[in-house]
């Protein structure tokens, strides 16, 4: 399961 | 959070503002391309709908409301409020040619096969090119508004400050995602002529007048 990379930029 | 980001985000929040003021208090949005804003408002739609999902912070949040808000904002007093000053002769980019290759290369490249993830991809993709049509129409028509080219300078600065953030993470947090940094890198380079006449040209109180 790849964990999805959370995207924390605008 | 660095400072390269913070700046590149309120230099994004800058431009945005400034466009709107354009429209707004000239009550006219010539020289404006409403393809780029109609892009813009695709990006943000695609790229936020993490809103619901996930929660980073709480500028993270608001900054992300705002983008949309104001992204639709724009696209409405374009198409609607004052749509009798839009330049349909000149707003020509067919804007097709920019979103399939966007869907194709993000059905290709991305980091993970989820809806969520290949949206966010895309929307990477796309706005690395959205301003293509704001550029090819101030090309078409030789010049801008010095407004308006004060408005793609805040615009291009933003992800080229995020180029400096992308460095910064990498060297402090060991932290790199290449597919917003390649998209990053090409969507700055694709300012970098019309950074060029600008420094040149509107910093000297010149109007901005592209060699016909």
């Amino acid at each position: 399961y790849v964990a999805r990379p959370v995207h924390d930029e605008l | 959070m660095n400072i390269f980001r913070l700046t590149g985000d309120l230099a994004h929040l800058l431009a945005i503002i400034i466009l709107l003021l354009k429209i707004w208090k000239t009550r006219s949005c010539a020289g404006i391309s409403g393809k780029s804003q109609i892009l813009f408002a695709i990006v943000y739609t695609t790229r936020y709908l993490d809103l619901v999902t996930t929660y980073v912070s709480a500028y993270n949040t608001l900054m992300k409301i705002f983008f949309l808000g104001s992204s639709f904002a724009t696209v409405y007093l374009i198409y609607v409020k004052f749509k009798a000053t839009y330049d349909h002769n000149h707003d020509t980019f067919r804007i097709e040619f920019l979103i399939l290759p966007a869907v194709i290369l993000a059905l290709l490249i991305n980091h993970a096969f989820t809806p969520l993830e290949i949206l966010w991809t895309f929307s990477i993709y796309l706005e690395s090119v959205a301003i293509l049509p704001q550029l090819f129409m101030v090309s078409k028509t030789g010049e801008a508004e010095s407004i308006t080219s004060h408005y793609l300078f805040a615009l291009g600065s933003y992800r080229g400050l995020y180029i400096l953030n992308w460095i910064y993470r990498y060297a402090m947090e060991s932290h790199y995602d290449l597919i917003a940094i390649v998209a990053g890198i090409v969507q700055t380079v694709l300012y970098c002529d019309f950074f060029y006449l600008y420094i040149t040209k509107v910093l000297k109180g010149k109007k901005l007048q592209l060699p016909a």
